[in-house]
């Protein structure tokens, strides 16, 4: 009995929160709230880092400044938000 | 704080708003009642109006949409990215947007305001109890009819206060049908419906028809969500269905089986893996008040701050006392300024043409008293004073009073300096002796006593008794004949009306004799009966067996906003 359940995880349909890996989750995030631009993709800026665009973001949210995709940055980007960008072009 | 690039804001100081249209997650009102809070957070503290209007290009235009909406940056389904809205601005800037794959609530869990039955409206009481069961949702057991309803205390066997719960049974919102409820089965296309369907839409909303047959009459309404309903998934609206089969296994309640976010989740059919019917559990919700006060922030011209206790911070979080940090405060007024000096009050021309408002005292002249129409005493949130008079409950704020009959009819507003000419703007509290007929009125430390057209007074309330050095009477409820309580804070005091001096043995504490009502209350009233003691928008009813047998809004209640 005390062996630990197998989970099963299921894409539901209609679903649109899908099942994201932690880093499409963080990519997807910092290009919607503004700490990627989006138009570093057609090469007309230069590319800041992620870890650049995570210090950013972990600045913006009162947690420790490691550049790294860490738990706690994991959960504040799982907090229910606002949708207006935090950093603008 | 951050303000948009260029300090982007409004040219005018009053602003105008729209709703565009409602969540089915709530009453109409409570969501109007939401807005106008949010709207009250930044107008106490600027020199911003808000005005609504019904019809026309509003600055800021107010609307619930879902994933794709019209714009450009579509929503997300439930939770992740709440509501978004644009800076000042023509067109789109200054509109707020809700995302209604959330559940929009007061911030914890279903708020149901009941229709009809015998509670006056007021909120469901969950969990409440009936034949010795106990019930956390709306129910239709002990009815034919299939209308959910709930009991709006704790205990209906004892109380017998009941309401009917939103369902499309009862009504519709938006649509073409002035609210009228379903008309089951209806026909839509050549089909058959029994029930509100997505059908025909591409938004997610459920409708239904209000007559028998849609392709000939065209008459539609959208349908309120059920407090048993799932929220989002591919089966909005619906309730869950108990026990279902997931995977092979049955389940009969919520899981968060086969999710990695851990959200609860359940069926609407009786077997998952054949049907895919699914939805989330209701749980708390989030705050459409808290939720729209930020939104309408950027509306205004602020950016996101990066302080977690601002509203400004772009997460949610729920507060049950919400007051606005400094920060959003500073923000606001940078663009702004401070609000100065007190509401203005209008003008009060006079002529001998026309009819009155107000009634006036035996003039050979009619007089005509403009009063201003936007003093509506349904955004007020806090009453100087309420109290009954001749059977009706007066409502007094800032020079001004309403009152409502029995009957629920509401009138005003009235100019207080117009039938009681000797009293002051504000009054804090007041109350008819029963036995003579004569109008008590309290004001800081002074008390002023009617009796018809004459007045006595002003003459300071230590004559009565009361200490010097107390700043107001809050609240005066009449306990028989010839005695009246009145109350400060936490302290009350017995007064005999007759001998005009407080009874000895006062003052007491309220919580020792009134417990569970609020010791900060600002109005204390007597009305048919039950003692009610107001805090803010909210009044706490006690009956004569000093039970607080209810909790409820006074401008729906009371009011009958």
């Amino acid at each position: 009995w005390c062996v630990p359940l197998k989970s099963v995880y299921v894409t539901f349909p209609g679903d649109v929160i899908k099942n994201m890996t932690d880093i499409q989750l963080a990519d997807e995030y910092l290009k919607r709230y503004g700490y990627i631009d989006v138009l570093q993709k057609s090469g007309l800026q230069a590319v800041t880092s992620p870890s650049k665009a995570l210090k950013k973001l972990q600045n913006q949210f009162g947690l420790e400044e490691t550049g790294k995709l860490d738990q706690p940055t994991i959960d504040a980007m799982k907090q229910p938000r606002c949708g207006v960008p935090d950093i603008r072009n | 704080y951050q303000t948009f690039a260029g300090d982007l804001k409004w040219d005018h100081n009053d602003v105008t708003y729209r709703i565009l249209n409602y969540s089915p997650d709530m009453e109409a009102t409570l969501i109007d009642d939401a807005f106008a809070r949010a709207f009250k957070v930044w107008s106490d503290v600027t020199p911003l109006t808000f005005r609504r209007l019904f019809e026309g290009t509003a600055d800021i235009m107010i609307s619930f949409g879902k994933a794709d909406h019209g714009d450009p940056y579509p929503f997300d389904g439930k939770d992740g990215l709440l509501a978004h809205a644009y800076p000042p601005g023509e067109g789109i800037q200054g509109d707020a947007h809700f995302d209604d794959d959330e559940y929009w609530t007061l911030g914890t869990g279903p708020a149901i305001k009941t229709h009809y039955g015998n509670a006056d409206g007021a909120m469901c009481h969950f969990p409440f109890l009936f034949e010795g069961k106990s019930y956390s949702t709306c129910t239709a057991e002990g009815r034919t009819d299939g209308l959910p309803w709930c009991a709006t205390t704790a205990d209906y066997d004892k109380d017998q206060k009941f309401g009917f719960c939103p369902s499309e049974l009862l009504f519709t919102f938006d649509g073409n049908s002035n609210g009228a409820p379903c008309v089951f089965p209806f026909v839509f296309q050549g089909v058959k419906y029994d029930s509100c369907t997505t059908e025909g839409r591409t938004d997610g909303y459920r409708w239904c028809a209000t007559t028998a047959n849609f392709d000939t009459d065209k008459k539609y309404g959208f349908c309120p969500n059920r407090d048993t309903a799932v929220i989002g998934g591919n089966s909005e609206g619906e309730p869950c269905q108990f026990p279902f089969t997931f995977l092979g296994n049955k389940y009969s309640g919520c899981t968060s089986e086969g999710r990695n976010d851990g959200k609860l989740w359940c069926a609407t059919t009786s077997d998952y893996d054949t049907d895919k019917k699914w939805g989330f559990c209701p749980d708390r919700g989030y705050s459409l008040f808290l939720v729209a006060a930020h939104e309408f922030g950027h509306a205004l011209g602020l950016d996101h701050s990066n302080i977690k206790d601002a509203l400004m911070f772009p997460m949610y979080k729920y507060v049950e006392d919400f007051s606005l940090h400094r920060d959003d405060i500073e923000g606001i007024q940078y663009l702004y300024g401070p609000k100065t000096g007190p509401d203005p009050t209008p003008p009060v021309p006079q002529s001998t043409t026309s009819s009155s408002i107000v009634p006036t005292k035996s003039t050979t002249v009619s007089t005509t008293v403009h009063v201003d129409p936007s003093k509506d005493a349904c955004q007020i949130k806090e009453f100087d004073a309420i109290t009954e008079i001749q059977k009706e409950l007066h409502f007094f704020k800032d020079g001004y009073y309403w009152k409502t009959s029995n009957k629920g009819d509401r009138k005003g507003p009235f100019l207080i300096s117009q039938k009681w000419p000797a009293l002051p703007a504000v009054i804090h509290a007041a109350f008819e002796d029963q036995l003579t007929q004569k109008i008590y009125f309290f004001s800081e430390k002074q008390f002023w006593v009617y009796t018809g057209n004459d007045v006595l007074g002003p003459r300071k309330i230590e004559k009565l008794g009361l200490p010097n050095n107390l700043d107001r009477v809050d609240g005066a409820v009449q306990r028989g004949k010839g005695k009246v309580l009145l109350f400060n804070g936490e302290n009350f005091w017995r007064l005999d009306v007759k001998a005009q001096m407080i009874d000895r043995g006062y003052p007491r504490f309220v919580d020792t004799v009134f417990g569970g009502v609020p010791t900060d209350s600002h109005d204390v009233f007597l009305y048919k009966g039950f003692f009610y003691f107001c805090r803010e928008s909210f009044y706490w009813r006690m009956n004569a067996k000093r039970q607080v047998d209810r909790v409820g809004y006074v401008k729906h209640d009371l009011l009958k906003c």
